[in-house]
């Protein structure tokens, strides 16, 4: 009756390895350990990880309600390379093709060709975006395209802003001014920030969660390149302490990989 | 810095004047801690570790008077020891010589490609860049406005096979008398067996001197299948981590190098074409110490 894997270290150590080889790091892998140490197998203690897993994942969640006579404003931040661009794009082509009018709005203003990168998804989806020159204010882009998108009754505007690390104080800032200046249009705008966060990244997508909800409130994660062989598992300590939901993930390069999240797939996928 | 953090750690086992094996396998496993948090890979930490154990129960560290300390160099020395294995310089060879970019989507390569040419130029070399990423929107114009604002060469393609690209671009380098090219390539995943084989069919046809995989600092666990597999397909010659400006504590350095033994020869600290440094053991050791 006293079974219990607590004693049993090669267990434990199993345990432990397929946590921190999925990246979610020290500080929860210690936490769940600590948590399943009285089961009496390895069997009962993944069951027992599995589902606290996916109930973290369930525990928070993100109403999306379209306004009537406005239109819905989602704004995509997130580090450098991630994949913000490539994600505006693949949403795009799925709200267009469930119906909705959609307008993009290229709010990167700075890097190489990112207005072209852009503007070559508009085309091949046949949505308009809304740009400027390179090196004006990101934030008067997005005024402009949130006005057009109110005066042409657009149902969707996606906003592209430029990779920006969370440790750079004047990037944060300027990604600010783009929330308060759509602000000052309709106080509900943008009804949607979705942070991307890229899979293969370890431990730092804590820090950018947690700088980048401190600097605009983030209503959800987009968790791209799972494609790979990375586990993406820094969702974990991110979704249990910041209370922020993985809605998306996306799987590939193509304008179709892209995914609702599913907690319980994903959970099976780092425990199979 | 990094003495006063891991000092930290055997400020308890100092007050106690001589270590037990005990205090000192406490004091490893808080260095496992700091090591995962840095990123660096499960497997990579557990050698680490032994191999520092080793070390200290080599030196009788038990038997000396101040123990705590003496670990807490070992550690570090170490660390700068294995990373400074990795330090080696870009090499040239050929006519123009070939230098190619590759390695993960996102990754940097070719905000990097502008940042060698700047690098080279400093060094009198006359590069161009060869954008033979044909697949991603705007790729090729992204490298020509990288081109105007490092001031070097750019091939302009006329087709948008990749290899086409790679084995003319060479000759035209060398008719225009640029001595350096430098080739920016497609994001891949390591797992994509249609894209690596079109890479080797690459290095095959444009012969480069340097073959450079253009790794994220910020890349967890996953760096050792990532570099191990890009090491295995096409021999690597270097390696550049990228975004080491952000507070990544860059485990994967060490993961990257303990993987494929290959050497790191740059980062990227930063978005502009000037926003690279030459790769410091010691300074990566601190970090990923914390
Ligand atoms: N394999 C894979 N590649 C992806 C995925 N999402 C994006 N990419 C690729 O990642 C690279 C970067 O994508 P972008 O959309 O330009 O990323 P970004 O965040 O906009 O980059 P910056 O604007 O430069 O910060 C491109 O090569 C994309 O094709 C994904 O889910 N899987
Ligand atoms: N902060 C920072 N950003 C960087 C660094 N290197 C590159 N970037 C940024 O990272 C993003 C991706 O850079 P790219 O050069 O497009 O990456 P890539 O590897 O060519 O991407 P793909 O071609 O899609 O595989 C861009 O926003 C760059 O400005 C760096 O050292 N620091
Ligand atoms: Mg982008
Ligand atoms: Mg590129």
């Amino acid at each position: 009756l006293s079974k219990s894997i607590a004693k049993d270290k090669i267990i434990i150590s199993e345990l432990e390895k397929v946590m921190l080889e999925a990246d979610f790091g020290f500080g929860i892998t210690t936490d769940i350990i600590d948590m399943v140490k009285n089961s009496s197998d390895k069997e009962s203690a993944i069951e027992e990880i599995k589902s606290y897993l996916i109930s973290i994942l369930q525990s928070v969640e993100f109403k999306r309600e379209f306004p009537k006579g406005k239109p819905y404003i989602r704004m995509f931040v997130g580090v450098n390379g991630v994949g913000k661009t490539t994600s505006i794009a693949k949403i795009a082509k799925s709200d267009k093709r469930n119906g909705k009018k959609v307008m993009l709005a290229a709010c990167d203003t700075f890097r190489a060709a990112a207005i072209e990168q852009l503007e070559i998804w508009s085309n091949r989806l046949s949505v308009p975006v809304v740009k400027g020159s390179y090196g004006s204010d990101p934030a008067s882009i997005a005024y402009k395209a949130a006005e057009e998108a109110i005066e042409n009754m657009y149902d969707e505007l996606l906003i592209d802003t430029a990779g920006r690390l969370h440790t750079n104080r004047n990037l944060m800032a300027e990604m600010e001014k783009i929330a308060r200046v759509l602000k000052k249009i309709d106080s509900d705008f943008p009804q949607e920030t979705l942070i991307i966060l890229d899979a293969s990244i370890g431990q730092n997508n804590i820090q950018q969660a947690e700088k980048f909800a401190s600097s605009i409130p983030l209503s959800g994660i987009v968790l791209a390149k799972i494609d790979g062989t990375a586990k993406g598992g820094s969702i974990f300590p991110i979704v249990r302490d910041l209370k922020i939901p993985v809605l998306y993930m996306c799987t590939g390069e193509g304008l179709d990989d892209i995914v609702m999240f599913d907690p319980v797939e994903f959970v099976e996928s780092i425990f199979p | 810095n990094i003495q006063s953090n891991l000092s930290k750690i055997f400020r308890k086992l100092r007050s106690k004047g001589r270590l037990t094996e005990d205090d000192l396998n406490q004091g490893f496993d808080e260095i496992k801690r700091v090591l995962l948090e840095a990123d660096v890979n499960y497997e990579v930490v557990n050698k680490f570790i032994e191999d520092v154990r080793e070390r200290a129960l080599g030196q009788e560290i038990l038997f000396s008077l101040n123990p705590g300390q003496m670990v807490v160099k070992i550690v570090y020395e170490e660390l700068v020891d294995i990373l400074g294995k990795a330090k080696k310089e870009i090499f040239f060879k050929g006519n123009p010589a070939i230098i190619m970019l590759l390695g993960l989507q996102g990754s940097g390569k070719t905000t990097t490609a502008g940042k060698l040419a700047v690098l080279l130029k400093k060094k009198n070399r006359k590069c161009i860049l060869v954008p033979a990423d044909t697949r991603r929107p705007g790729a090729v114009e992204q490298l020509k406005q990288i081109a105007e604002q490092a001031n070097v060469g750019f091939y302009e393609p006329d087709t948008d096979d990749p290899l086409e690209i790679a084995r003319k671009a060479p000759k035209v380098a060398y008719i225009n008398s640029y001595d350096t090219v430098i080739i920016d390539t497609q994001g891949r995943l390591h797992v994509d067996d249609k894209l690596m084989k079109e890479l080797k069919q690459m290095i095959k046809i444009a012969k480069p001197s340097e073959k450079l995989f253009v790794a994220d600092g910020m890349t967890g666990q996953d760096a050792v299948n990532i570099a191990d597999r890009f090491n295995n397909d096409l021999d690597i010659t270097g390696v550049i981590l990228t975004k080491l400006d952000g507070d990544a504590r860059g485990g994967a350095a060490l993961s990257i190098y303990s993987v494929t033994g290959k050497p790191i020869k740059l980062i990227g600290v930063g978005e502009k074409i000037t926003d690279m440094e030459q790769f410091y053991p010691d300074r990566i050791a601190s970090r990923i110490l914390g």
